[in-house]
């Protein structure tokens, strides 16, 4: 069981900035852990988008042609290798969120969640 | 810190089955935690809706004036008060959701997800 981030960490899934607000959702969809990062041609990270950004796209009734920029968040709050469980824990409950990519030296490095925790470092209780 | 799922399962909202996948778009994004709980004219829970079903159906433009009963899930996997956390956190990573709603009677008693969970179990490390 783990200890900090880069214990139990999982990779995060990437989309380029230009694709559109559907296939972000069709790209969600398929992946295990409900993030993606957005990326820039030169792969550094610009945004995050979840499913709930999708959902107020559809509230709003947003064309899901629109490029994926228009609907992510650009204040990304990240998490580092080193950082304790705690700390994450802490930072998910203040901004309500439920992940953070995880980054070192700039770069992306993978990404942590309530899901991931509950599952890998939640002890038996 | 709590040992079983009454001690720390959160209210459920819930959103009548006749309502539109953009009226359950607009009620999640306004609520804390990603699930609600469709129910019928009795009151009874008929399925859940998640943001991901949300996203689903704009990867497939589906229109978004459709029932929700058409985006949601019918077999509901559901918790019981007095499940231990850690049958929750299998159940949760055995069928890759984050939330299930809490039943007691027959009733909806609240919901539990690995946001709470993360919140509310994990043992400070
Ligand atoms: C306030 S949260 C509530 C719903 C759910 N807990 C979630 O995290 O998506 C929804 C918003 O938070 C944003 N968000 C999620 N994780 C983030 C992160 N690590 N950094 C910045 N914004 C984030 C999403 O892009 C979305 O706009
Ligand atoms: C396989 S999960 C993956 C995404 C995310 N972990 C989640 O729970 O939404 C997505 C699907 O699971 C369904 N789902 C989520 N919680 C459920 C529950 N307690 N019972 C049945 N289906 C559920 C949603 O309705 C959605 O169709």
């Amino acid at each position: 069981s783990g200890r900090t981030v880069a214990d139990v960490m999982e990779p995060i899934p990437t989309i380029p900035a230009a694709k559109s607000v559907r296939e972000a959702a069709q790209l969600l969809i398929t992946e295990k852990w409900s993030m993606l990062a957005v990326v820039d041609e030169d792969g550094v990270i610009t945004g995050v988008v979840t499913s709930w950004d999708i959902a107020r796209a559809s509230a709003t009734a947003s064309a899901s042609e629109i490029p994926v920029t228009e609907i992510m968040t650009k204040n990304v709050i990240t998490a580092t290798p080193g950082d304790s469980i705690l700390d994450v824990v802490r930072k998910l409950e203040l901004h309500e969120i439920s992940a953070m990519p995880v980054v070192s030296d700039g770069e992306v490095a993978g990404m942590i969640s309530s899901d991931i925790l509950a599952q890998r470092t939640l002890y038996r209780l």
